[in-house]
């Protein structure tokens, strides 16, 4: 565990919370995109599948745990509790057309034709591109909350410690992997124009607004 | 360098 590592698990899980907490005060899912949400519950759910295979650390459990547990919370409350305030007419992105590519890759480039490594792989690369929903509704609707531009810039930045964590491995352990590395710049890639609103606006007080 | 999957990170 470097310090990467470390910041990138805790902006994830400040992520996670923002949203949960978001939603639970405000008694309102609106301007969350539902369909990212189920790729991200889809994206843990295969990924953590090794919770049941295998042990690696009680951190690595707990926090596994806590991911698969917020993700299935999240839908709860914007399919069932709060499903009144789900801005469904704005979240309109077709979802196929990033799960059935997602898929394709995992079958044809990934460490070992196995299920659960196809599952593991299927779920970095769903992963990296599951926040366009969210990207498309934000654009779509021309701003978003400061909340919500908070949850997507502790979860764009997540990934974006990782790169220096790969990059500390690489150098500190001879260890990399070239699936996770190039998914994670992608991935990260993707924020980079929020990112950029989220500075020259957000953190200046203002509302995240995008030019007409 | 080896090329492994990264299991133990999140």
């Amino acid at each position: 565990m470097n310090i990467f590592r470390l910041l990138g698990d805790l902006s994830h899980l400040l992520a996670v919370i923002i949203l949960l907490l978001k939603i639970w005060k405000t008694r309102s899912c609106a301007g969350i995109s539902g369909r990212s949400q189920i790729l991200f519950a889809a994206v843990y759910t295969a990924r953590y599948l090794d919770l049941v295979t295998s042990y690696i650390s009680a951190y690595n459990t707990v926090m596994k745990i806590v991911f698969l547990v917020a993700s299935y919370g999240t839908l709860y409350l914007m399919f069932l509790k709060f499903k009144a305030t789900y801005d469904h007419n704005h979240d309109t992105f077709r979802i196929e057309f990033l799960v059935l590519p997602c898929v394709i890759l995992a079958l044809l480039i990934n460490h070992d034709f196995s299920a659960l490594e196809i599952l593991w792989t299927f779920s970095i690369y769903l992963e990296s591109v599951a926040i366009l929903p969210q990207l498309f509704m934000v654009s779509k609707t021309g701003e978003a909350e400061s909340i919500t531009s908070h949850y997507l810039f502790a979860l764009g930045t997540y990934r974006g410690l990782y790169l220096f964590n790969w990059i500390y491995r690489y150098y500190a352990e001879d260890h990399y992997d070239l699936i996770a590395i190039i998914a994670g710049i992608v991935q990260t890639v993707l924020y980079c124009d929020f990112f950029y609103l989220y500075i020259t606006k957000v953190l200046k007080g203002k509302k995240l607004q995008l030019p007409a | 360098g080896t090329n492994k999957t990264l299991k133990d990170e999140l």
